[in-house]
C-alpha cells in the first residue's frame, strides 16, 4: 500500500505510476487519475486531482518537469501521500479542498524521466526527436507561448535550454496547455524545479514587472519563511528576470499571462554539495519544507479569492 | 547507459562581471561538453558546472589562467551515482 511506500527514497516510472494507482485505489472518495495526454513516446501523462465537490475552482502543482531533477518527482510523490493523510485532520488543508480541488502532476516529463534512469542520468529535457539535427530534446521550461523565442532561451537543439519549433510544440507542454484552458478556474499554479534554493514568480521574458508584482513579492516571503521555519534552508525570492536571469518561454510566464495570477516556480534545495545527485536522505525534509511554502501559497489562494 | 566515471563538478565563484563573461564565453565551447548545473548569471551566485573527465585539464588550465576561483563540489560523478543506485536497488518497491 502507499503506507509502506518507501518516500525517502527514489523510484523509476512504474514505481511512481504503480503508486499513484495505489493512492487512487485506497482514496476513491478523494483521489482520481486523470490522463491529460500523451508524450512524444506515447508515455501517458498522469495528474492526480483531489477534490471534495464538483464544480470547484483548482490548484495546480507540477514536479519533474526537466528530468534530472529527481528530488521534484520525489517530492512530489510525497506531497500526495501527505494531502490524503492530512484532509479532514488539519483544519487549513481541510478548508482547502472543502472550496478547491488540487491537481498533482508528479512526473510531467516522462519519456526524459525514464531516461534518466535507464540511459542518462544527466537528461533534462524531454525525448522528441529534432529533424535536421543529431541532437535530441527540447526544454519543456522554454517551450510556452509567453515571449517564446524571446533572449533567455537557445535555437540551437544541442543546447539544454533549446525551445523547440514553436511555442507548444512539445506535446508533454500542450497536454497541460488544454488542461488550464478547459478548466478555466486555476487560481494558482506551482512548478517545482531543483536546484538553488529560490522561489520566483512572472516574468522571466520581460523587465516589465506583473501587474501584481507587490503581491506576489509579498506572498513569497511569506512562504519562504514559512520554509525556512523547519530546516532553516535559505531561500531567495523575486521575479525571474531580476532575481536569477531572462528565460522566454517559461511556465508560469504563460499561466501568469492566462489570469491565473499566483503563479510560482520553486527551486528546491541543495544545502550542501550535491546539485542534482541530492542523496534520497534528504528527500523527506525537501518534502517536508517545501510543504509548508505550498500551504503558504494554498491558504492565501484560499482567503483571497479572484 | 551513459556513465560518468572521473567527471567532476566544478563550484565556481566569479570575483565580477568580467570574469562571468568568460565563464559564458566557456559555455560556448561546445567540444568540451559542459552541462551548467547553475549558469554564469551574476558574481553572487555561484556556478555549478559538470566537466566530462576529458575536458578536466583545459578547463583547469582556463580558470587557473584567468584567476577565476573555484573548488570541486563533486570530485567522481560516477561514485555518486552508484550510490544512488545502490539506494534504489536497496528500496526498490516492484510494482504490484
Amino acid at each position: 500500500s502507499t503506507d509502506d511506500f518507501v518516500y525517502s527514497a527514489y523510484h523509476n516510472l512504474n514505481e511512481i505510476d504503480s503508486f499513484i494507482d495505489m493512492l487512487v485505489a485506497e482514496n476513491g472518495n478523494l483521489v482520481s487519475k486523470i490522463v491529460i495526454g500523451r508524450s512524444y513516446e506515447k508515455r501517458s501523462l498522469n495528474v492526480l486531482k483531489f477534490s471534495t465537490g464538483a464544480n470547484r475552482p483548482g490548484i495546480w502543482i507540477d514536479t519533474g518537469i526537466h528530468s534530472r531533477e529527481w528530488v521534484t518527482q520525489a517530492s512530489g510523490t510525497w506531497f500526495a501521500k501527505k494531502i490524503v493523510k492530512d484532509y479532514k485532520r488539519d483544519p487549513v488543508l481541510t478548508d482547502i479542498l472543502n472550496n478547491y480541488d488540487i491537481f498533482l502532476e508528479i512526473v510531467t516529463n516522462p519519456d526524459g524521466f525514464a531516461y534518466t534512469h535507464n540511459r542518462d542520468r544527466m537528461w533534462r529535457k524531454t525525448r522528441k526527436l529534432n529533424p535536421g539535427s543529431r541532437c535530441v530534446g527540447v526544454d519543456p521550461n522554454r517551450n510556452w507561448d509567453a515571449g517564446f523565442g524571446g533572449a533567455g532561451s537557445s535555437g540551437n537543439p544541442c543546447s539544454q535550454t533549446y525551445r523547440g519549433p514553436r511555442a507548444n510544440s512539445e506535446r508533454e507542454v500542450k497536454a497541460i496547455v488544454d488542461f488550464v484552458k478547459s478548466h478555466g478556474k486555476l487560481k494558482a499554479f506551482v512548478s517545482i524545479h531543483s536546484y538553488s534554493q529560490m522561489l520566483l514568480y512572472p516574468y522571466g521574458y520581460t523587465h516589465t514587472p506583473a501587474k501584481d508584482n507587490d503581491e506576489l513579492n509579498k506572498l513569497a516571503e511569506k512562504t519562504v519563511s514559512a520554509l525556512q521555519s523547519l530546516y532553516n534552508t535559505q531561500y531567495r525570492f523575486g521575479s525571474i528576470i531580476t532575481t536569477i536571469y531572462q528565460a522566454s518561454g517559461g511556465t508560469i510566464d504563460w499561466t501568469y499571462n492566462q489570469g491565473i495570477k499566483y503563479s510560482y516556480t520553486f527551486e528546491l534545495r541543495d544545502t550542501g554539495r550535491y546539485g542534482f545527485l541530492l542523496p534520497a536522505n534528504q528527500i523527506v525534509p525537501t518534502a517536508e519544507e517545501t510543504w509548508l511554502a505550498l500551504m503558504t501559497i494554498m491558504k492565501h489562494t484560499r482567503k483571497n479569492p479572484y | 547507459k551513459k556513465t560518468f566515471e572521473g567527471n567532476q563538478v566544478l563550484r565556481i565563484t566569479a570575483k565580477d562581471e568580467a570574469q562571468i563573461s568568460l565563464l559564458k564565453e566557456l559555455s560556448e565551447q561546445e567540444h568540451l561538453e559542459l552541462d551548467f548545473w547553475r549558469e554564469p548569471i551574476h558574481e553572487s551566485l555561484p556556478v555549478d558546472v559538470h566537466v566530462p573527465f576529458h575536458s578536466l585539464q583545459d578547463v583547469r588550465a582556463f580558470l587557473g589562467n584567468n584567476q577565476i576561483q573555484y573548488d570541486v563540489m563533486i570530485m567522481d560523478v560516477q561514485d555518486l551515482l552508484d550510490d544512488e543506485e545502490r539506494e534504489m536497488v536497496k528500496n526498490c518497491s516492484s510494482p504490484k
